[in-house]
């Protein structure tokens, strides 16, 4: 793991090899779940940080849009930055001393694979929609909460497609199963990428979350240390006053299923070249990204509900 | 393996409600097939949009006609492309060696 080039894009292949690494190095505190499978059948890989059995958890995801490679770099670099910090980072110790860390690198496997070998623009699953000739659902406009409102559409060609129900999409079912079986996952992080924002719940209402003052307070927190490694600037707020309404969000259904702490971080894209964020951008991504995401995992871990 | 040559992303700044509407209108002309990366909401964010060759006339006439300000983000996507697909193979091999 200490080898593997994270400065760079990878195929899947490439980053499976990476989680691989991971585990084999820190074999007391990382394993390898399978909480499921994509629609084409590729793995959907887990890394569990854990010291001890029972614990409440914190889940990150990354990748539920394919073609926003920066999110599978940087989640792939933090899970290594999570395992070297173990014991030496007094802060990451001691949440790893109380809470598991769950981390799911490639959210959609196929649309990834999709998006490094025939269409680099690709960001929704690639299942069939029965009756039409195009494939695939936004899986990030797919989950029970607001599902079928505004912010998603109803046809299958468009970009934003819903899906035909909430949870149609088996790589939103499989993780929406894991959480409601795990029944202790306490904060909950979706990376995605564009023109970095942090967001909370909610995009699917256009009303604030009932913890709206300490979310934003925590997301102010994370965003600050977050800038202060490059002085990447970050918007904070609900996903509907930032952005727009957007319905079927994944953090939305978990805050709604009683996760408190449901966030989005929209990496950097620097403005100018969407997707595409130049490879150099990698490391100087996830290292700030890192900063962010330990605010809140520390502060999940310093107040528990 | 789909290419992009030709096409253009362009970053829209509407200075109004109304051409907020006019923007999500734009969206819903299914057949000039754009790709919006960030979707017409309010005047505080701007619209980027994935705009195919064969439809360029069109979206920049159309944003010219209800003067709604535009510039190009990305000029052409596939030299965008080119140079991250030879970016990380290059990465790749120094890498093995």
């Amino acid at each position: 793991s200490a080898t593997f080039n994270y400065a760079t894009y990878h195929t899947l292949d490439n980053l499976f090899k990476g989680l691989d690494a991971i585990v084999l190095d820190f074999k007391s505190l990382v394993t390898k779940q399978q909480i499921g499978t994509s629609t084409e059948g590729r793995p959907l890989y887990v890394l569990k940080f854990s010291t001890g059995a029972s614990r409440p958890a914190i889940w990150i995801d990354a990748g539920i849009h394919s073609r926003e490679w920066i999110t599978q770099a940087t989640a792939l670099w933090v899970g290594y930055k999570l395992a070297t910090d173990y014991g030496k980072d007094a802060s990451i110790t001691s949440l790893l001393n109380k809470f598991d860390v769950y981390l799911l690198v490639v959210t959609n496997p196929d649309g990834y694979v999709y998006s490094h070998t025939a269409d680099r623009m690709w960001r929704k699953t690639r299942a069939p929609n029965s009756g039409s000739r195009c494939i695939g659902v936004d899986p990030n406009r797919n989950w029970n909460a607001g599902f079928g409102g505004p912010g998603a559409s109803s046809d299958p060609c468009s970009d934003s497609y819903r899906g035909p129900s909430a949870e149609s999409a088996v790589e939103v079912k499989n993780i929406a199963n894991f959480i409601r079986s795990h029944g202790k996952i306490k904060g909950f992080v979706s990376i995605h990428s564009y023109s970095q924002l942090l967001l909370f719940p909610y995009g699917y209402k256009c009303t604030n979350p009932a913890h709206y003052t300490e979310l934003n307070t925590v997301g102010r927190s994370a965003a600050a240390a977050l800038s202060s490694l490059y002085g990447t600037q970050y918007k904070v707020g609900t996903i509907c006053s930032t952005i727009y309404q957007a319905s079927g969000g994944s953090i939305d259904w978990t805050y709604d299923i009683g996760i408190k702490y449901s966030f989005a971080f929209e990496l950097r894209d620097t403005g100018r070249y969407g997707f595409l964020l130049p490879a150099t951008q990698i490391l100087p991504t996830a290292q700030e990204t890192y900063l962010g995401l330990k605010k809140i995992m520390e502060h999940v871990r310093d107040n528990p509900y | 393996v789909k290419t992009f040559v030709g096409h253009q992303v362009l970053r829209i700044k509407a200075s109004n409600d109304d051409q907020i509407k006019e923007l999500q209108a734009l969206e819903g002309l299914t057949h000039l097939e754009l790709d919006f990366w960030t979707e017409p909401a309010n005047i505080d964010n701007p619209v980027d949009v994935r705009v195919p060759f064969h439809s360029l006339q069109s979206v920049k006439s159309y944003l010219e006609f209800n003067n709604i300000e535009y510039s190009i983000m990305i000029n052409d996507l596939q030299t965008v492309i080119d140079s991250e697909k030879q970016e990380m193979e290059t990465d790749n091999i120094k890498e093995r060696n």
